[in-house]
């Protein structure tokens, strides 16, 4: 429910600032969050480049926002400590772009009942109502799946809810940290004029008839069919799983009745990119030969190629048979093209073929791995559900491992753990700043819906364990010895990452688990660029004098802040430049010998400082003892 | 099998719990008024 006043909105793209404040995971968080907003709706973000209003995201105490724009240029959002969650950044941000909590719109207590007594003392504020009159619910229904809602601990006083949901199936459903719901997306595209976003491009499943606009080309010697079932398999489509009677289809392509080296082609519709990278994501199932494989190719249009280039982007091959399976394809696409999906019958025996179902197409950056779970649900609340999963190597080389545990009561918990791997002796130790994102992938068919729980946590190469150790040094160094399933030795640290991971509860909904898979998407990326400072706008008018005076040495850039020059200095991970013209040279080497340097003098200074008094103490004793001494005897022989 | 180490401290915080904790006593948990909402 929003704020009512087009004076609160923001425009569609919103200045920020990450300031240096911000924890680098927080960073690195609060730039996904941010993708999902592009995505998802037609906001947009963009570093300050001298605009009027701003939004600065900072390191304050706690998570807090205002709620819309306030117009006073630098409009302050605190991300701080225990608040590097991505919901937790989209609901601050929701309430940034003019949104109240869910609980507190007009018509709440038609939906749930505030437990009055329950509610520790002096915070009853936290429960308040707006009028329509203040506030807009944008005509959608009361939504307990919003991410603007609060859950039924909130402000509690003892261990009962403060909060009950009059039906009673949303009990454990308010208070969600996932992602927006399908209802926050509404109201966020209602209240901004959203029709389309900047990274979405196809969903495709299969559903309707006309199939998404797609095409079966006349230059193949077969064609995919858009069926409900297939006689080899699968006996469902992705979609539906089965659960709708005379719906969910799927295309297939039967390649047991045609022969090896048959393709059968589909095209999409024609696709128009904008950010020039693309990730296409889709679900295939085998039933054919395990030869049969998927290429996928563009087609490419330019004013030279009126038809269209085609490129082979990538050869799926080794499809297993019997379950569907999630694929990812990276796409670097800049002008106007096709995704073209060809089927293609491969040596051996077939008692069915290829089918593929839940087709999205986004300009988003594919996840780097794919952990899938098989037989998922036998290990929840169960003493056998720690697992961990395959090892994989992160674009700098690093090699990790996720471990997920199901043996906790009520919560599943992710850690990453650094694991020994082939190219140790070439990385730097401790591991700087790779940000390691885990996402329990919401197996919803459009990626506009999914829900998808994530998590990310970064290494800090200063990070020391209680023995002193640094926590993210090499494996082989610091981690224990540990057997993958084929009896290869290797060395595992300790994991870092977090026991609430997801509720039980949350996790049997939603369509986290599917066919009883499950999928674990895994990014882990160097974020170390994000160690520097945001470059501030050089402004265009008046204030550009104040830098004419002012020369930075060694790179740094004049910037003007609260109208005075200052120099912005350039740093690295471990070196940096500082002074008010960068013009002294620090690191982090000079930083531990001017610690034990100064240690050393304090020690010295404070040694020389109790010497000189014992000394006089002493002294001064001595002649009062030579000038009293009857006194003292006289006292001695009282006291005893 | 060294022990994993829990960002969360083994709590499954929520915002309003995180600003309590920092003494924060924000309007509904999270919302930073100006002067002329306070009024």
């Amino acid at each position: 429910n929003s704020i009512i006043g087009e004076k609160y909105r923001w425009p569609h793209t919103i200045p920020y600032v990450l300031e240096d404040s911000l924890e680098m995971n927080a960073k690195g968080i609060i730039l996904n969050a941010f993708e999902r907003y592009r995505l998802k709706t037609c906001i947009d973000f963009k570093p300050w480049a001298g605009e009027a209003n701003y939004l600065s995201v900072f390191k304050g105490s706690g998570c807090w926002s205002s709620v819309g724009n306030r117009r006073v240029r630098k409009q302050d959002l605190s991300i701080g400590a225990g608040c590097d969650r991505i919901a937790t950044v989209q609901h601050e941000l929701l309430h940034a772009l003019g949104f109240w909590h869910e609980q507190s719109r007009s018509d709440r207590d038609d939906y749930i009942r505030i437990i009055w007594d329950r509610i520790q003392p002096d915070k009853e504020h936290n429960f308040n109502t707006y009028d329509d009159q203040v506030s807009d619910s944008l005509n959608v229904p009361y939504d307990y799946t919003s991410v603007m809602h609060y859950s039924k601990t909130a402000f509690q006083n003892g261990t009962e809810p403060t909060i009950v949901t009059k039906i009673s199936n949303f009990m454990d459903v308010i208070g969600q940290r996932m992602d927006f719901s399908e209802y926050d997306l509404l109201k966020l595209n209602q209240l901004y004029n959203c029709s389309s976003s900047l990274s979405f491009m196809d969903s495709c499943d299969f559903e309707l008839e006309n199939v998404c606009g797609m095409i079966q080309s006349s230059s193949d010697s077969a064609d995919w069919q858009r069926v409900s079932w297939a006689p080899g398999g699968p006996g469902s489509d992705h979609s539906n799983m089965g659960r709708c009677t005379g719906s969910g289809f799927f295309m297939h392509f039967d390649s047991s009745s045609v022969s090896v080296g048959a393709i059968a082609i589909l095209e999409s519709r024609t696709l128009y990119p904008k950010r020039g990278f693309q990730c296409l994501q889709l679900f295939l199932y085998n039933s054919g030969s395990e030869n049969d494989q998927l290429n996928i190719y563009i087609r490419e249009y330019s004013a030279g190629s009126v038809n269209g280039t085609l490129t082979l982007v990538e050869e799926i091959k080794d499809i297993p048979t019997g379950s569907w399976q999630l694929y990812h394809v990276t796409l670097e696409v800049t002008s106007k093209f096709r995704v073209v999906f060809a089927g293609v019958r491969g040596p051996g025996a077939s008692r069915g073929g290829l089918s593929m179902d839940d087709i999205n197409l986004s300009e988003t950056r594919c996840p780097h791995h794919v952990w899938h779970i098989r037989n998922f649900t036998q290990f929840i609340g169960s003493p056998n559900g720690i697992l961990y999963s395959p090892p994989f190597y992160s674009s700098k080389g690093y090699a990790f491992q996720i471990h997920l545990t199901l043996s906790h009561l009520t919560n599943a918990g992710i850690y990453l753990h650094l694991i020994s791997g082939a190219n140790d002796d070439q990385l730097q130790w401790p591991c700087p700043w790779q940000q390691a994102t885990m996402t329990l992938l919401d197996q919803n068919p459009d990626i506009r819906q999914r829900m998808s729980n994530q998590r990310s946590v970064t290494t800090d190469p200063l990070m020391t364990t209680d023995n002193g150790t640094y926590f993210w040094d090499r494996p082989s160094k610091v981690g224990a010895v540990a057997f993958f399933p084929n009896g290869t030795q290797f060395n595992r640290s300790m994991g870092y990452g977090t026991s609430a991971f997801i509720t039980y509860q949350r996790l049997k909904s939603r369509d986290f688990i599917k066919g009883n898979d499950v999928y674990i998407l895994l990014t882990m990326e160097d974020i170390s660029h994000l160690n520097s400072t945001q470059m501030q706008p050089i402004p265009t008018s008046g204030n550009s004098d104040l830098c004419s005076d002012v020369k930075c040495e060694n790179d740094g850039i004049c910037v003007v802040r609260d109208g005075n020059a200052e120099c912005r200095c350039p740093s690295w991970d471990d070196w940096w430049y500082s002074g008010q013209r960068c013009e002294k040279r620090g690191s982090t080497r000079d930083t531990i010998i001017i610690a034990v340097s100064s240690t050393a003098a304090v020690f010295a200074l404070m040694l020389i400082v109790t010497l000189v008094s014992v000394y006089c103490t002493r002294n001064k004793y001595r002649a009062k003892g030579s000038s009293h001494g009857a006194d003292l005897t006289l006292e001695n022989r009282h006291a005893f | 099998t060294p022990e994993n180490f829990d960002v969360d401290g083994g709590l499954d915080q929520d915002i309003f719990d995180i600003n309590e904790d920092f003494g924060l006593d924000l309007f509904e948990g999270d919302i930073r008024l100006d002067g002329a909402q306070n009024r």
